[in-house]
């Protein structure tokens, strides 16, 4: 869960970039999800 | 924002089956870099999907409607 | 350790990301992928957690018989050969009565060609 968490972070962190850059918010279940594929892949 | 490459070690060492197998810094490297490309092409489809609807947040829907394709390209 | 997150990252991972049970959102995972042909050695489990959502590969089948627009990482050919089967099974959706794929490939076959 540890390890989960410390992905789940940076997939954050790079969703804050991109939702600056393109201007538009990610809801959290969708950050969420990217971590889990991310995790998963 | 970037992984740190020692997360990304724990990572792959999660799958090995013999934990004294060592990633070389390359390879870790790569992953590194490998895993930021995903995430940010995961991030930037499910992006431009809700943009191409005008909707002001991605929502779950936004990243089902690109993870098939997403999937297949990695 | 050095892989996990420091307590400024902890905190800041709490307090935007985590999903919390007050959040009313249910946590997300992956559909579990099962090979028909090949019995997995332990059936996988179906865990129904009902606060889980299962992310779904399948409620916008119809979509995928045209490329999505890529960002940095061009569309495989896996996926190319995906997309245009999806464009056939949508095209063969749309058919009446017989089906024109088979009818155009009979015209090619020859019986010493198969067993």
């Amino acid at each position: 869960e540890r390890l989960k968490a410390a992905v789940h972070y940076t997939v954050g962190c790079l969703c804050q970039e991109v939702a600056e850059e393109k201007g538009i918010e990610f809801s959290k279940q969708t950050i969420a999800a990217v971590s889990e594929i991310t995790f998963s892949q | 924002a970037r992984f740190k490459k020692d997360t990304v070690n724990k990572l792959l060492h999660l799958h090995f089956k013999d934990e004294r197998i060592k990633v070389s810094a390359d390879a870790l490297q790569l992953m590194t870099e490998m895993l930021k490309v995903f995430v940010q092409e995961a991030v930037a489809r499910a992006a431009r999907q809700a943009k191409s609807e005008d909707l002001p947040t991605v929502d779950l829907e936004h990243l089902e409607k690109v993870l098939p394709q997403l999937l297949l390209d990695f | 350790e050095h892989w996990a997150l420091t307590s400024e990252e902890f905190e800041v991972w709490d307090r935007l990301y985590r999903i919390q049970d007050s959040d009313g959102i249910k946590n997300v995972k992956l559909p579990q992928v099962r090979f028909e042909s090949i019995r997995d050695m332990e059936e996988i489990k179906e865990s129904c957690n009902e606060n889980i959502h299962e992310l779904s590969l399948t409620e916008w089948r119809i979509w995928q018989n045209r490329p999505f627009p890529t960002h940095m990482v061009d569309h495989s050919d896996r996926c190319n050969n995906f997309i245009s089967i999806m464009e056939k099974i949508e095209l063969m959706r749309h058919e009446e009565g017989a089906c024109t794929y088979d009818s155009e490939l009979m015209t090619y076959l020859h019986k010493d060609d198969i067993i």
